[in-house]
């Protein structure tokens, strides 16, 4: 029995924390609260090297929130009893963060433990320990004991509480051993002079195997190779050829006297029967001894004058229009191409898709299609007309393409929506509240389909047609990834790309970490900017 | 044999028993597949952890640990108490455990 690191830390030890402003106690004053909090961060200080600075913004590494029920992660709070609060392991976005269930009755000042309530201080002192990247402790007594035991006046942090938090952080006391662990630097502003820098760019292209669509030579058929040249390779060439044509007839311009019927060249009718006058039939003049005449306009016998038109005449070849064509959105909303982040991205049929408000750009083996950004709908038309943007796009092992729109998800067999669809997300097992998806894939190390929202993503059994148990899992699963992600997909060459903004994260699947811990720039990778 | 009603008392006890162990780490969501429920292989080792998820549940809440959903269980069940799993050990979605 003993205390139980989980493996996470920080890697400062100046941490901050502040109390959501957006999510405040409703029953507590925030003041007294804030109060509260720092003591429960000062059992942990006085333990180990660890700082706590409060600050008021939301992006401070543990940031308190209060909530009811289901609050946006997998945990959801259950009211008043049971559960009383949770709090998420060192990270980024969500890591660090403690909630507490707005449900309980929460005391500030407790006097004994008889009294009615729940001690804010005692809760927020073991969520605090998660937060720092301590597991639960079977021992009982302990500060991590995962169950309810109120606090002692005087309260001192037990021994195997002291002994986990010294392990990861060390102890209070000046120690070198300790002396690795940094202390983050405090951020300070550029110093104002100018000086000339020499940037090297390392962006890497894709390769291209054919020439750049910009060459206008390609792409192009092959030259013709009337036979092939190398004889190594083809030993019956150089050959005559196997089956020689017979001569064509040629026209003869005197009579002559013919052996059989097939030599006789062809003529038309009125070359062999010549009208004795003039006669013109459909718009055709027939004069003996004078070329045919073939009419501009057929003419009637019956007009006033010889060659009058018809009155049916001129006509058009088709006739005129009796609907309206239907009117096309201005394209004034259409996205800069170089300096745009995604709505989505896809792998469709060995070409990349990528989506933004109404429009797409499609990228294939020569670069970027002429034409391009176009709108959505002129590739999927059963798409609604008045489409603003796509959530997300991937294409299924079976070659399907599924396209998510808010709450809905289209199937298309290439441009055909399949029948039964649009299909509500809650069709594939997903949450009735989910209000949209950010981005979904099929992960080619294990070929399963993952689908994100928010701070949660989902496995999909694309067989069962629904979301597998014991999901959602948290987005922290994909360490470096930020939450809210705009996109995913897995490209030709095996790695895993997570979009946000105008960014991208690379993915090492084998580790289940991103390789560039700085978001890298889109639109010179992927839009060859 | 329980009359009716202690049989769905039991039965309404050991769902919720389940969910909670599931909730926190001390067993693995998810039912065995029916192939494997009718071949009589999987019922067994169903049972069997539903058994030994309840002795690691006592044993780490300090209390008697007998195997069986007792008195002392179910009131340990409702205590007040932590949101998080006891039992952290998850597999990632490359396989790996951790």
């Amino acid at each position: 029995k003993r205390f139980a690191v989980q493996g996470e830390k920080w890697k400062y030890t100046n941490l901050t924390w502040s109390l959501s402003s957006v999510r405040r106690p409703s029953q507590l004053d925030p003041g007294e609260t804030r109060s509260v909090l720092a003591r429960a961060l000062d059992v942990w200080e006085q333990a180990s090297r660890l700082t706590f600075t409060e600050i008021n913004s939301e992006e401070a590494d543990i940031v308190v929130a209060f909530a009811r029920g289901a609050h946006d992660d997998a945990y959801p709070f259950d009211g008043r009893g049971a559960i009383l609060a949770h709090a998420f392991f060192p990270g980024t976005g969500r890591g660090g963060d403690a909630h507490f269930d707005d449900d309980e009755l929460w005391l500030l000042h407790p006097k004994n433990d008889d009294e009615e309530g729940t001690s804010l201080f005692a809760v927020a002192a073991h969520e605090f320990g998660h937060s720092l990247g301590l597991s639960h402790s079977s021992v009982k007594g302990a500060l991590m004991f995962p169950w309810y035991q109120g606090i002692q006046p005087n309260f001192v942090l037990p021994e195997d509480d002291r002994n986990g938090i010294q392990q990861m952080y060390g102890p209070k006391v000046n120690n070198r051993k300790w002396a690795k662990i940094p202390y983050r630097p405090v951020e300070t502003p550029p110093p104002t002079t100018t000086t000339t820098t020499t940037t090297t760019t390392t962006t890497r292209r894709p390769y291209v195997y054919y020439p750049n669509h910009h060459d206008r030579n390609y792409p192009r058929k092959p030259d013709y190779i009337p036979y092939p040249h190398d004889p190594s390779r083809f030993p019956n060439y150089p050959r005559r050829p196997t089956k020689t044509y017979p001569e064509r007839p040629t026209y003869y311009p005197t009579r002559r006297f013919y052996n059989t019927s097939e030599e006789i060249p062809r003529r038309r009718y009125h070359q062999h029967h010549p009208r004795p006058t003039e006669t013109t039939t459909h718009a055709v003049t027939y004069r003996p001894h004078y070329p045919t005449v073939r009419h501009e306009y057929p003419t009637n016998p019956r007009h006033n004058y010889p060659n009058e038109p018809r009155r049916d005449y001129p006509r058009k070849y088709y006739p005129e229009r009796t609907t309206q064509r239907p009117t096309r959105a201005p394209e004034s909303d259409k996205p800069d191409t170089c300096n745009t982040s995604y709505d989505a991205v896809a792998l469709i049929r060995g070409e990349l898709f990528i989506f933004k408000n109404r429009y797409h750009w499609r990228i294939g083996a020569y670069g970027r299609y002429p034409d391009y950004p176009m709108e959505i709908t002129r590739m999927w038309p059963s798409l609604p007309r008045n489409l603003t943007h796509v959530d997300a796009v991937y294409e299924r092992p079976d070659k399907k393409i599924a396209i998510f729109i808010g709450k809905e998800l289209y199937l298309f067999s290439t441009q055909t929506l399949l029948p039964g669809y649009p299909r509500p997300l809650a069709r594939l097992g997903l949450p009735p509240t989910l209000e949209k998806i950010d981005a979904a894939m099929v992960w080619g190390y294990n070929g399963k389909t993952y689908f994100y929202s928010g701070t949660m993503y989902w496995k999909y059994d694309e067989d069962e047609g629904r979301v597998e148990l014991d999901y959602p899992r948290s987005m922290a699963m994909w360490k470096g990834v930020s939450y809210n992600i705009d996109s995913v997909f897995q490209w030709k060459d095996g790695k895993t790309y997570f979009f946000k903004g105008k960014g991208y994260w690379k993915f090492n699947d084998l580790q289940m970490q991103v390789e560039n811990e700085k978001q890298l720039p889109s639109a010179q990778y992927w839009m060859g900017c | 044999a329980p009359t009716g009603h202690r049989a769905m008392r039991h039965i309404h006890h050991e769902k919720s028993a389940r969910g909670y162990l599931e909730r926190f780490g001390y067993l693995s969501k998810g039912r065995p597949e029916m192939a494997n429920l009718l071949m009589g292989n999987s019922v067994q080792s169903y049972e069997d952890d539903f058994r030994i998820a309840i002795k690691t549940l006592q044993e780490f809440g300090g209390i008697a640990v007998t195997g069986e959903l007792d008195e002392a269980t179910k009131k340990l069940m409702k205590q007040k108490r932590c949101g998080r799993p006891d039992r952290e050990e998850w597999e990632s979605e490359n396989g790996h455990r951790k």
